[in-house]
């Protein structure tokens, strides 16, 4: 087993290895983190989430990596993430006042069974793992299966797609999981999803390409975030709705979350600044980390000062 | 574990609409079994696809005859996958 405190996050790492890590941050902080568990994936693998608090029933900030398997760099940032939040709490001024005012929620492994596939079978796997019923082929892209827009352009209805919207919104197991614990908390007022690369900071919608009500809002937030981001290796991030910024995208997660009252909804595609795709280099780990922690303080700061 | 030896990820700079529409229909030749890690949306913007080994030589022809810009992003994706694979490995240990 890892020791305490000697976690390689410069290498990227298997399910079980970072199950451990969680342990062990709950472990190395008793009165801060805690392991939720809101459900399990297709393959009974559990949806474990760290939760931050400082304790009673507080507003939240959810952040989830890794709906895309394949994705590694997005599990590998959310899990330096978690460490980041555990040492600075009580030490850095902004976070303390975070933590004392509201809850972070963090699911470093959005797709379980798809992380383990894309480590033991197929490296370039993305979607989840579920049987599609009248096909030899498997898996739903579970950033297409939320209940907002499903079905519209942008995603495929083909189940050997890797866009597959899925026989119905939620039909994910590992989404429906995520849906029921946004609903039964019921005071989530940040909700941040890692996905990458393409360095792409983005908010509603992806499923029409009409200006949301918070448009000027959530730009003006993402063009803090990013600038704050580059301001530690340079990173260029392009910014704006994702219908405009990449494509018509329907079932997104952060579609969903928005139309649930979630106001500062967004997703980031973290970097690849060397041509790697997705297959980044496990020595940019920790600098993507690094970088993105500065927007994601960004966001969580703006989120506290502008309570709804 | 599936091996991707001699695959290749193109950097495809579609410049007009019609190129694009070029490009979703290569998507849709399954046989080719093109994955799109990043898709072409607006003119201009680069799309990235990896090509198994077997359709390289078709596609870059096809890209060629239309006119289709495009560079060689990875050479071999096997190789970034063993690098990968070594370091953690080398982590485990």
């Amino acid at each position: 087993r890892q020791r305490n405190g000697n976690f390689n996050f410069e290498a990227y790492h298997t399910l079980e290895e970072i199950s451990q890590e969680m342990d062990t941050l709950a472990a190395q902080y008793p009165g801060l983190v805690s392991k939720v568990n809101i459900g399990q994936s297709f393959e009974k693998r559990p949806m474990n989430v760290l939760k931050f608090s400082t304790g009673g029933d507080k507003p939240a900030i959810w952040l989830d990596a890794g709906i895309h398997a394949r994705e590694w760099v997005t599990q590998a940032t959310a899990l330096w993430t978690a460490n980041k939040i555990a040492s600075d709490y009580g030490n850095d001024p902004s976070i303390t006042s975070i933590l004392d005012t509201m809850d972070i929620f963090l699911l470093p492994v959005t797709n379980p069974d798809g992380y383990v596939f894309s480590q033991t079978k197929n490296r370039m796997w993305r979607k989840t793992r579920s049987k599609v019923s009248g096909s030899f082929c498997v898996g739903v892209d579970p950033n297409r299966n939320w209940d907002a827009g499903f079905g519209g352009p942008g995603a495929s209805n083909n189940p050997c797609s890797d866009s597959y919207h899925g026989p119905h919104a939620n039909s994910e197991v590992e989404v429906k999981s995520i849906v029921d614990f946004i609903k039964s908390h019921g005071k989530i007022k940040a909700f941040i999803t890692l996905h990458s690369y393409s360095q792409l900071l983005m908010f509603p919608y992806g499923y029409t390409c009409t200006k949301s009500d918070n448009f000027d809002e959530l730009n003006e937030v993402a063009q803090k975030a990013a600038q704050s981001l580059a301001s530690l290796h340079g990173t260029k991030y392009k910014v704006g709705p994702i219908c405009s910024v990449i494509y018509q995208a329907s079932g997104s997660t952060v579609d969903w979350t928005y139309s649930q009252g979630i106001k500062y909804s967004f997703t980031f595609e973290l970097r690849d600044t060397g041509r790697y795709g997705f297959l980044l280099p496990a020595s940019q780990i920790i600098p993507t980390a690094q970088e993105t922690w500065l927007a994601l303080r960004t966001i969580m700061e703006h989120t506290l000062n502008h309570p709804y | 574990q599936e091996t991707f030896v001699g695959d290749q990820v193109l950097e495809i700079t579609p410049r007009n609409e019609e190129q694009i529409k070029h490009l979703v229909e290569l998507e849709a030749e399954e046989h080719l079994q093109l994955d799109f890690w990043k898709l072409p949306t607006i003119p201009g913007e680069t799309a990235h696809v990896r090509v198994p080994f077997v359709s390289i030589q078709a596609v870059k022809v096809f890209l060629e005859s239309q006119g289709i810009a495009y560079s060689t992003m990875i050479e071999d994706v096997q190789v970034l996958l063993d690098k990968e694979n070594e370091e953690m490995l080398l982590n485990r240990r």
